[in-house]
């Protein structure tokens, strides 16, 4: 479970302030999965970011899973997010010198695990389920737009985390595969019982949702 | 007007190949709005980038307003890009140490010409109708996903090039900005009577275009 405590989030300082969240609490159950929509620059890539530690709360309290985020150091943050959340950019950030398969493999040595048969195993069953089986040994430039968002899919599965934050992930697809990455989303939430918050301006995507949430300038919509 | 005459475009070599474009026979007449639909995959972005002179084809020929861009030097190709083309990517792809602004007046300014009174003029009326107006002065890294493509898209117009090369303009946007850019992007094309290839797999953009052509494995489709 994910709750997120009068979050306020602020850029800049002096005249050249944006609130990006403006006092938002939300709470995101096991097995549950949120639909996060809003317009362009209403602060939903920013929620995404306190909510996975990738960036620290001007005020407020992130409590993922029991444990008060907002209170870890540096070190143990990094550890953390690591090994509790899996994280879709909205901009990919897939490695570039490492193929599909590896940038997922990646992930599980990073976890300080080692990448024995059954992670082997993992990423090929996800790279198949992504339709990504005949791409797995090409390097990121050598991949569509829309390969490249699936690798980044994958990625964030592969080591099973608690919290799956996924920025926008049917952008660069159409409807068919839309659907198909969708329904692996849907699969492997349901089926680890983990929480979800899946940001999108696809209303096709709005069907795989428990429920779906609007933020508008920072302010979360009753 | 562009014309792409048996365009072949392979990538990789001996047992890895991969055939983005087979035989491709395309024409766009000035004044005329191509949408190009397809899978993830399927070659919209190859097709566009060897249409823009940006990637040399393997084989085949490239038109563009009676100039054989095939045919060119890398120094005369890299002039006449800046000159002829305004390209939107599909990763955006915004010099990271300009604002939003100088984004807009560099491509001007690459152009040999100088940053006068009307090119500011012009920077400052495209981020206006892109609703970017309060982003002037803000660097990529501070901007949001659509913020990003939306400047993109006003530095692909600013120069009024003779050929638009849209890659997936509405991918970070939400329903209501989305239109907004179709109708900038309609204007501008309409006004100035050049010729636009617009890849999308978002329905509500085909209403925008003049003609849709669907490309599957490299292939486009009768
Ligand atoms: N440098 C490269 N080396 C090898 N294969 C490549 C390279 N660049 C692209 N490809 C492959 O060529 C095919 C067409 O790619 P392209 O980027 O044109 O697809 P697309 O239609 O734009 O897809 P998307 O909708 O996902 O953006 C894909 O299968 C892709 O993996
Ligand atoms: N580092 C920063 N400095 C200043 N302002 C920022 C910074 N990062 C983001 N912003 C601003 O905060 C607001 C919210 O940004 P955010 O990326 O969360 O929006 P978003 O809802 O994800 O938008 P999109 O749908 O376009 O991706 C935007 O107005 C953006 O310009
Ligand atoms: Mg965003
Ligand atoms: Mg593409």
């Amino acid at each position: 479970a994910l709750t997120l405590s009068n979050v306020r989030k602020v850029y800049g300082s002096d005249d050249q302030q944006v609130v990006a969240l403006d006092d938002v609490d939300l709470t995101v159950d096991d097995e549950e999965i949120l639909i996060l929509i809003g317009p362009s620059g209403s602060g939903k890539t920013t929620l995404l970011t306190v909510a996975g530690a990738l960036l620290r709360p001007t005020s407020g309290l992130v409590d993922v899973g029991g444990t008060d985020v907002t209170d870890l150091g540096d070190k143990e943050l990094a550890r953390f997010r690591r090994d509790q959340v899996g994280f879709v950019f909205q901009s990919v950030n897939l490695v570039p010198f490492l193929t599909a398969k590896e940038n997922l493999l990646a992930v599980r040595q990073l976890g300080g695990g080692r990448i024995d048969k059954a992670a082997k195993a993992r990423a090929n069953e996800l790279l198949d389920e992504l339709g990504l089986a005949d791409r797995a040994g090409n390097l990121p430039s050598q991949l569509s737009g829309g390969q490249k968002q699936r690798v980044a899919i994958g990625r964030a599965l592969m080591n099973e985390p608690a919290l799956v934050l996924v920025d926008e992930p049917t952008s660069a697809l159409d409807s068919k595969l839309g659907r198909q990455v969708m329904e692996l989303l849907h699969r492997e939430i349901k089926s680890r019982g983990v929480s979800a918050i899946i940001v999108t301006h696809d209303d096709r995507v709005l069907d795989f949702g428990d429920r779906t949430v609007e933020i508008v300038d920072g302010v979360l919509q009753a």
